[in-house]
């Protein structure tokens, strides 16, 4: 992943 | 997905579409703060570099892709063939003090050092204060058109239906996003005044006006 952090919302 | 989050995110939509129903229809875009708008467009691309990175769902896609083009559209409009109706005497906020603020919150707290969370960060906190131009300039003029307190009722609705879907997410998945809860609750309570004018004068056929 390239990021630590999933943001699954908008 | 849940029907909080669906139902605010299609009133979200919605709230995009009658920005756009309401300049069409008037051919102005008298009382739209442009300052809201170009944070809004701001707070899309920063968020939504992801794109780039991460594929969620093709739902999660597509809605990146229209905020950001509709924003982006939104603010050509007003820039460009709708500029002589712009009320730019009444939009005076000084959003560049926004944009500072959220930079800062951004690096100071940040949701990890990688550049995109660092940006994704700057996003929530900008958007938590972006209606603030909006706002101020609805109480500046005292009155805003009918559609356009129903754009910003659209959108308080769809704040206020993501704070019930924190609280289902944490419940269900034991979700967590302290970030995007402190920014949204913030958000929120930004449209409380708002909410109360709107439903006690709008709702019953009144303009939006302030007592």
């Amino acid at each position: 992943r390239a990021r630590n952090n999933v943001h699954d919302e908008l | 997905m849940n029907i909080f989050r669906l139902v605010a995110d299609l009133l979200h939509l919605a709230s995009i579409f009658i920005l756009l129903l309401k300049i069409q229809q008037t051919k102005s875009c008298a009382g739209v703060s442009l300052k809201t708008q170009a944070l809004y467009f701001v707070v899309f691309v920063t968020r939504y570099l992801d794109l780039f990175t991460h594929f969620y769902s093709v739902y999660n896609s597509l809605m990146k892709l229209f905020f950001i083009a509709s924003s982006a559209y939104i603010v050509y409009l007003m820039w460009k063939p709708y500029r002589p109706t712009y009320s730019a005497s009444t939009d005076t906020f000084r959003a560049e003090f926004l944009i500072v603020g959220a930079a800062l919150l951004g690096l100071a707290f940040p949701d990890s050092w990688h550049i995109l969370d660092i940006l994704w960060s700057f996003s929530i906190y900008l958007e938590a204060v972006a209606i603030l131009p909006q706002l101020f300039q609805m109480t500046r003029t005292g009155e805003a058109e009918t559609i356009t307190s129903h754009y910003v009722f659209a959108l308080g609705a769809y704040r206020a239906l993501y704070l019930m879907n924190w609280i289902y997410r944490y419940y269900t998945e034991g979700y967590m996003d302290v970030i995007a809860w402190v920014a949204g609750a913030v958000q929120t309570i930004l449209y409380a005044d708002f909410f109360y004018i709107y439903l006690t004068r709008v709702m019953r056929g009144r303009l939006f006006s302030l007592p």
